[in-house]
């Protein structure tokens, strides 16, 4: 059914262990301890052991209350049964360390070491793409300075047989 | 016996997070 | 039998359960002492009002100790049932539940194998990284130097161009036909000449 709480639980442990204990340690019981005392002060005796039981509850109690004073034991006990509550569907035993730091910490810093593996492939990925563009930019200029090339080759050498004529045709003209 | 259990308790419960804070600034480092 | 150590709950908590119960314990006989001795003192004193009461101290000691050491055999027991139930119950990770700062382990279930790999595909990666940007640096600076080459050889044909233009600022399209032109021309001036050379000659005798 419903989960109790860890706290009440917790409480209610102790009050029955302090009923179990009083009912225990009777009155008749402790009557039979102090039998000469009770029969000459019997109603000393009620009144002392009544005394007896309140001081060991009140004493038991105030413990407790300073055991979850002091460890801040309710908040913490409240924050495990949120734990327990939200792990409840799993059934199966859950992980516990290993005993092996190394080994133990793989699990810790992987999602960060995911995380920079995939913005390293984003990056290269990105880088090779934007390579890939000027690669080809670069091909481009090649053929074109290729190009280019051709062309002034093309005009130096109608320049050289322009002046490869010229000196001819100028040979003819100093020709006396 | 008690403070060893506590001690190696506490070391796993803070150091993953000690360890953690100075791989991340180291994976930042070479990030950059 | 084995000692659990009880380590997760230690995580968790921050100590130990049995020693948060050892201190419980501790407290709770304490007090049970305290309030037995309490209690024999309160009798003595009582018992010194009492006129003619033939009860020594000593029995009343041996009273105390009676129920005392009842009381604590239940004590123990008791204790002893309530422990086991806190160690069950309240303070106990159940087995199938994780702590908040372990969800990891369960979310990236990674072996140290597996691991390595990782790190392995992570400077496989960077060292990639470091190819392309050289890659990069390589084609820019290429690019760069494309720039340079294609800006002088365009300066080159540009010449070209302007020496063509100068050809055709003066009248002739082509340097070729200006220069055969030219030679024709100056061929011209010279028959010209010649024939004005014989021509002087010619007076000169006459």
């Amino acid at each position: 059914g419903t989960a109790v709480s860890r706290v009440k639980l917790l409480d209610t442990m102790v009050d029955t262990f302090l009923q179990k204990l009083i009912a225990a340690g009777s009155y008749q019981r402790f009557t039979d301890c102090y039998k000469h005392f009770h029969q000459l002060q019997p109603e000393m005796t009620q009144r002392i052991y009544d005394k007896f039981v309140t001081q060991l509850q009140a004493s038991i109690r105030e413990e407790i209350s300073e055991i979850k004073e002091e460890g801040n034991l309710e908040t913490v006990l409240m924050s495990l049964d949120k734990i327990v509550e939200d792990g409840k569907k799993r059934k199966e035993p859950a992980w516990r360390p290993s005993g092996t730091p190394e080994k133990d910490l793989c699990s810790v810093l992987a999602p960060y070491f995911l995380q920079q593996r995939d913005t390293l492939r984003r990056h290269v990925q990105k880088q090779e793409a934007k390579n890939q563009e000027l690669a080809e930019a670069v091909l481009a200029g090649r053929r074109q300075v290729e190009e280019l090339q051709r062309q002034v080759q093309a005009r130096q050498q109608a320049w050289q047989a322009l002046h490869r004529e010229r000196r001819e045709l100028a040979a003819v003209l100093k020709e006396p | 016996f008690d403070e060893i259990i506590v001690d190696i308790a506490t070391k796993r419960k803070q150091y993953p997070r000690k360890i953690l804070e100075c791989v991340i600034k180291t994976l930042k480092a070479q990030h950059e | 039998m084995s000692v659990d150590p009880m380590t997760y709950e230690a995580q968790f908590f921050g100590f130990t359960p049995q020693t948060c119960m050892f201190r419980i314990y501790i407290a709770f006989q304490d007090y049970l002492f305290e309030v037995m001795q309490a209690v024999e003192q309160v009798i003595l004193k009582k018992m010194e009002g009492i006129p003619g009461c033939d009860i020594t101290p000593v029995q009343i000691r041996k009273c105390t100790e009676k129920f005392l050491c009842f009381m604590k055999g239940h004590f123990d027991n008791l204790f002893g049932k309530m422990e086991q139930l806190f160690l069950q119950m309240i303070l106990r990770i159940p087995p199938n539940i994780l702590l908040p700062e372990d969800k990891c382990q369960e979310m990236y279930p990674y072996s140290e194998e597996e691991f390595q790999l990782l790190q392995k595909e992570i400077k496989e990666l960077q060292e990639k990284c470091k190819v392309e940007m050289y890659t990069k640096q390589a084609l820019l600076a290429e690019l760069e130097e494309q720039k340079i080459v294609e800006d002088k050889l365009k300066q080159t044909l540009t010449l070209f161009d302007e020496l063509e233009n100068v050809g055709r600022d003066h009248g002739t399209s082509d340097f070729r036909e200006s220069l055969v032109s030219v030679v024709q021309n100056s061929r011209k001036l010279q028959d010209i000449r010649d024939n004005v050379e014989k021509e002087s000659k010619r007076l000169k005798i006459s």
